[in-house]
């Protein structure tokens, strides 16, 4: 099997190969993979190595080949869909966003408890109520769920998506909000790193 | 000084902190702060004598003195001023985020390159043009950039950015923007760790 620690940077390799890819290079050394990914290029070449990717000297990898295997073991070659809880401002930014749409992230389902909102449209997606979500996530068979309502309704949103038997809760609120044990809950805020960054500059240079 | 390690945990243990006194508590035992962060009990109360607190037996840690404390080593005690460029639907969620506000992260002015959005508000904020960035941050002492355009424009925001003086920039689009060695670029792209969990899902349940 492939070591945890080749899983963790795969992602950081596939971002940077399908954006060389759509700059339309066809080819990348392990150099220029470790700018912009800033991992070391000799552990890049190792961890490509465990499935058998082979650089040619002095022309490197070839990019579509990486793709195509790094989706497959990583399942991003098949679609995986998402129901989004909350369509205000975040929730319509969420379902047109190409970073999850390139990697076969697809939102296929919007949910929303205000009346006025419900049967309106968020690009092609109607805007159910959140009542519907148990049946939609069965019917459509969607794995992720994201939150994107008020702070305040953030634990009702994964009770109700655990409560449908989804695996994966994306929350992009600011609240700790409890998942049963099989659920995996990722967290997307942005400022546990920012004040980790802030106390080290202000160390270095009194910010 | 204190080590790195606990310098990670500290926003966790904050985060928690913040919310437990927003629902009306007023101390808070290392098993309860274990429970909400996922991270040992033992390993919280070691941590949290680094910096003086002692919890009394039976009775836990004072929220309000942890709060205090631990905002001060971080530098959240006192207002950071944000940038935001991009003024669509997530740079509105931004504007309004509470999520940056409760730990003193101010978005204090918005950039946008449409000549229709220029000049009407977000909130109590004046939407402005991209040229008036370099004044704006000199003025007001701005610290963080966010960008919030779409993905072809990110690299030209983080470059208008940077020449600012900023040393910090949050990168919300999917593109991996690069940055002049004295800022801290951080991306919140919820991709990576997607694609991660869904890997180890489909290891053991064939997701
Ligand atoms: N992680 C980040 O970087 C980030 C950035 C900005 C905002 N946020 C957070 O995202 C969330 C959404 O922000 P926004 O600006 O889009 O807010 P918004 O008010 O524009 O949208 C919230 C939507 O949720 C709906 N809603 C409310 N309660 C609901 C419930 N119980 N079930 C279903 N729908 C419900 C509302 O009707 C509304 O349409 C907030 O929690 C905010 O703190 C996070
Ligand atoms: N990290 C995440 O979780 C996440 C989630 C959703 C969307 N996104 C990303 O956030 C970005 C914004 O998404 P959105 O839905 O708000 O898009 P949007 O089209 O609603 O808003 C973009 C705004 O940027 C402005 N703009 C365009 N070019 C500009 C430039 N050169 N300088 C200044 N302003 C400019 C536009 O006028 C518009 O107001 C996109 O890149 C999207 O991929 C990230």
């Amino acid at each position: 099997r492939i070591p945890e620690g080749v899983i963790e940077r795969l992602p950081l390799y596939l971002g940077v190969l399908i954006q060389l890819r759509s700059g339309g290079e066809s080819t990348a050394s392990s150099a220029r993979l470790g700018e912009l990914t800033d991992i070391n290029p000799a552990q890049i070449r190792r961890d490509l190595t465990h499935f058998g990717s082979f650089g040619k000297r002095g022309v490197g990898y070839d990019i579509a080949t990486l793709v195509e295997r790094i989706q497959r073991i990583l399942g991003a070659d098949h679609v995986h869909r998402l129901a989004l809880v909350g369509a205000g401002h975040l929730g319509s930014a969420i379902a047109d966003y190409n970073g999850l749409r390139q990697h076969g992230f697809l939102v296929t389902a919007v949910f929303d408890n205000d009346p006025a909102k419900q049967g309106t449209h968020i690009g092609d997606l109607v805007i159910q109520d959140v009542s519907e979500l148990e049946d939609t996530v069965t019917a459509q068979g969607i794995e992720i769920g994201v939150i994107a309502v008020p702070p305040h309704a953030a634990q009702d949103a994964a009770d109700r998506l655990s409560a449908t038997g989804i695996r994966i809760i994306l929350n992009y609120t600011p609240v700790i909000v409890r998942v049963p044990p099989q659920v995996t809950l990722h967290n997307t805020d942005p400022v546990h790193e920012l004040l980790h960054t802030l106390y080290y500059l202000s160390k270095t240079e009194g910010v």
